[in-house]
């Protein structure tokens, strides 16, 4: 009978997206890892999601630039978009069309 | 736009490998 209520604790460990630096864990086996934080549906993190719905969203045939999402994700830094960006790349949900600063999501043609 | 559709193409490949 422990009545804890969700309204976390100061000490918990919660995940601030801030507070990580620039380590990304892509060392195991590619994105096999479920249910590592909450608020995933794919493997993927808020940030990661939000990058992805947004190039998903967008119907160019270019793509969606860095400073597109940048613009639109303003509460996101630049750096952890191109991480998102990268990650997602990575996995193969996105890709660059015309350079390296436009992308586009596989998943909807 | 050659370079789109390999992209495309090399990430769909990428996609379908990291899923099964």
């Amino acid at each position: 009978s422990k009545p804890q209520s969700g309204a976390g604790g100061g000490m918990s460990s919660h995940v601030t997206p801030m507070s990580r630096p620039g380590i990304d864990s892509m060392g195991g086996m590619g994105g096999g890892y479920a249910g590592a934080n909450d608020m995933t549906n794919n493997g993927l993190s808020a940030n990661q999601n939000q990058v992805l719905s947004l190039i998903r969203s967008c119907p160019d045939q270019q793509g969606i630039s860095i400073q597109d999402l940048k613009q639109r994700l303003s509460g996101i830094s630049l750096a952890v978009i191109k991480q998102a960006v990268e990650f997602l790349s990575n996995e193969g949900h996105i890709f660059s069309t015309i350079d390296e600063d436009h992308y586009k999501s596989t998943d909807n043609d | 736009l050659d370079r789109i559709a390999r992209n495309k193409r090399a990430a769909l490949e990428k996609l379908a490998s990291a899923q099964t």
